[in-house]
């Protein structure tokens, strides 16, 4: 069986936020390391990759592997009658057909109970390999995000130019061409607001910021966000939280 | 620009 209790529902709130534009039913993967969900979106060019770590749960018991086969949109639904500050309990037995969910409030003057039903989710898990990426770039999570919706209301793609100069977001369209060039910072108090550029060879890729817009609702899940990139691979953008991570990889727009 | 791929040409399908 299943049992994971997590301080602060926020944390599976606005993770949940994050995911389920992109991907409408996963099975969460629930093993004695913790929740994982890998699934890709239904064109194939996004995958989510989300690792919730068994020690960021207090307790965490699980004593066989299981996939539970959940509808983001309806966990959502579920989710929306928790408050941000409940501590959400999540169980299940070792053949489910529920999922049950408790929330409690801080001071446990208040206990909500409900059951969500599972289903049967035939999912095809993509060997992800080890890569050494060319150009490792950290950022705040906010600019980030602030970077793909300016460039979005001026064309679909971005090109991502990570150079020894910077890195460069460029998008050109039918209204016109903008740009916006981030180089490397170091504030040692607030290291969250720093960028910083790690290259071993120059690095040009083209995304679509429909994408790259939709993975920015992970924003309020971290402070800062990593963008790894080698030239003619999938990007990686790396959102760590405490207890885990949320990761998206999108293919590139590659040369006719 | 350019053509949108997926991430079957890049991940080992199962």
């Amino acid at each position: 069986m299943l049992e994971a209790r997590l301080a602060q529902a926020a944390v599976l709130k606005k993770t949940l936020d994050a995911i389920k534009e992109l991907v409408t039913d996963a099975n969460f993967d629930c093993s004695d390391g913790g929740i994982s969900l890998q699934a890709m979106d239904n064109s194939h060019v996004a995958l989510v990759s989300l690792l919730l770590r068994a020690d960021g749960f207090e307790p965490y018991r699980c004593d066989r592997n299981l996939a539970l086969g959940i509808n983001l949109n309806s966990l959502s639904k579920v989710l929306r009658s928790a408050q941000n500050e409940d501590i959400i309990t999540l169980k299940a037995a070792d053949d489910p057909d529920n999922l049950s969910l408790t929330f409690e409030s801080q001071n446990q003057d208040r206990i909500s109970e409900y059951e969500m039903k599972l289903m049967d989710i035939d999912q095809e898990h993509l060997g992800i390999p080890e890569t050494a990426y060319a150009a490792v770039i950290t950022m705040p999570a906010a600019e980030f995000q602030r970077i793909c919706r300016d460039l979005s209301g001026i064309s679909e793609s971005v090109t991502i130019d990570a150079s020894k100069d910077g890195v460069k977001f460029a998008s050109a369209g039918d209204i016109g061409n903008g740009s916006v060039t981030l180089k490397q910072t170091h504030n040692p108090e607030e290291p969250a607001l720093s960028t910083s550029i790690e290259l071993s060879e120059s690095v040009t890729l083209t995304f679509s910021l429909k994408y790259l817009v939709n993975f920015t609702k992970a924003t309020p899940l971290a402070g800062a966000v990593t963008l790894q990139m080698s030239n003619d691979v999938p990007l990686l953008v790396e959102y760590k939280m405490e207890g885990g991570y949320l990761r998206y990889y999108l293919a590139p727009k590659i040369q006719d | 620009p350019g053509k949108q791929a997926t991430l079957g040409s890049f991940f080992a399908m199962p």
